[in-house]
């Protein structure tokens, strides 16, 4: 089946690493590094990235969507634009699928979940964040993250979690919530209360292997100070999202797209 | 005498610690955390904080020139503006002070030193960045330092540093550079090359005082994979910034922007 998750933050902030991290898989090559005379991009671009994988026994069709240059200029008024025009753009192919009368095989490439990560200032959201996440939290399961959390003490990354909730709290943005049903068990339940407390995920990502004090090979990054361990749960939320992303609630944020999030922008656009 | 430094750079990026940090005191007090409806800025302020500080025996009166708000919001033109505005009202002041007749006591606060903070992307230059540093370079002596430098590993610094004197040097954008003199013994200039060859600086501020696994008290900073000290050579760059701004060149500093930066804003003045 197909999955689409789209990714949104400014550049540098680990994005094509942790997206590389989540599925193992270098989705994303290295980068080139631009040279210092090289155009600049004006606006921002959308651009996707396909790629067959197996979760869990599972063949899907992961698509990535990156939006480069968000956040990234002086001036980044209406940056969030395109990115709402693209994911409206996919609930138009959608209902033009489904209106034709030979129903055949609809492919659907709505985005089903955006990662938003947010900058490890320590303080709270950023203007950009809140401006970005009004305009899209109706059209799109928005999951935040605190990217690059290894700039954070753990004391840090408590405190930044909080003021982040309260002002997602105090502008009235609804984050993707897993929804628990009544006749799920104990383990199950215990499972999903564990995840839900850690959002906003506070992560790291890497693509290296390298080696602890105590000699163990892991991915992670490789500091003179020590070694941060990506699927350490002592050292950051990695774990956490992947599950909650891949094992957990594919299946949830596909659902909670259709039945929600395109049906409400359906029935918009038949009464605009 | 009087020292003022400026300091500039995005919200989060350590400046109040790192102020802290460098002159041994608490310049900036804990910032009380916004409430999430607090009015936001919309313009960028300059707010000045003073102390008396002792330097090598030295009696100085700091001063720390602060920048809320550059960089900080969705769209930042301009926001350069306010900042060469400070520091040409300064140097107005300061002509104003030579032109009486009566040159009894003149207080010199005009801005010897500006503190640009890079966030540590680890890519090159923002736009914000190249469009700041090529306004103020000819107006103050600009020092620009990686903040955070916790978040980059060893191999990361040596490349982000590069690219960023590559993008420097292409835009044309002269950095503060320690003068040396014929004049002097061998083992000051080794120290002057030491710490020339580091620029930009990569440093890690912290006011903490922390216990590293082998028990030693030190200033920095603590995570569940390691200590970062901010006094270790190998861990940042902290000690060769304070070396150049307070030991070796503060005197070199105050007389560049007497001798070049003001002269030549007095020059144009005149011609204009
Ligand atoms: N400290 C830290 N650095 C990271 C992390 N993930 C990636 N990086 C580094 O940050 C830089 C930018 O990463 P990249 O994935 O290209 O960021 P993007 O521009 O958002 O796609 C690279 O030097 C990465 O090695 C992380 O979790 N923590
Ligand atoms: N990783 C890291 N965090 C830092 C460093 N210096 C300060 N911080 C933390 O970053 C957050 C913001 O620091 P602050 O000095 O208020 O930044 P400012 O907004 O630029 O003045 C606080 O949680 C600090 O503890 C540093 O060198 N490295």
């Amino acid at each position: 089946f197909q999955f689409t998750v789209m990714v949104v933050g400014e550049s540098g902030l680990g994005k094509s690493t942790l997206v590389n991290t989540l599925f193992n898989t270098t989705l994303y090559p290295p980068k080139e590094p631009l040279p210092p005379s090289a155009e600049r991009a004006k606006t921002v671009a959308i651009e996707s990235i396909g790629a067959d994988i197996e979760e869990n026994g599972v063949r899907l069709h992961l698509t990535v969507v990156d939006t480069p240059g968000f956040g990234d200029f002086v001036n980044n008024d209406d940056s969030w634009k395109p990115i709402v025009e693209n994911i409206e753009s996919r609930f138009d192919s959608y209902l033009e699928q489904e209106n034709r009368v030979n129903r055949i095989k609809v492919i659907d490439n709505r985005v089903h979940a955006c990662l938003y990560f947010i900058q490890p200032t320590g303080h709270s959201l950023k203007q950009i964040d809140i401006e970005f996440m009004r305009r899209l939290h109706t059209k799109v399961n928005l999951i935040p993250i605190i990217a690059k959390a290894d700039t954070l003490t753990d004391e840090e990354v408590a405190d930044f979690k909080q003021r982040i909730l309260a002002d997602i709290a105090h502008h009235n943005i609804h984050i993707f919530q897993a929804p628990t049903y009544e006749n799920e068990d104990e383990e199950t339940l215990a499972e999903a209360e564990e995840i839900a407390s850690k959002i906003p995920f506070a992560v790291v990502g890497s693509d290296k292997i390298v080696e602890t004090p105590d000699r163990r090979l892991v991915r992670g990054r490789a500091y003179p100070w020590g070694v941060v361990e990506v699927d350490n749960e002592d050292h950051c939320d990695f774990v956490k999202l992947r599950q909650m992303l891949v094992r957990t609630y594919m299946e949830e944020l596909r659902e909670y797209t259709n039945d929600v999030l395109y049906e409400n922008w359906r029935t918009e656009k038949l009464y605009s």
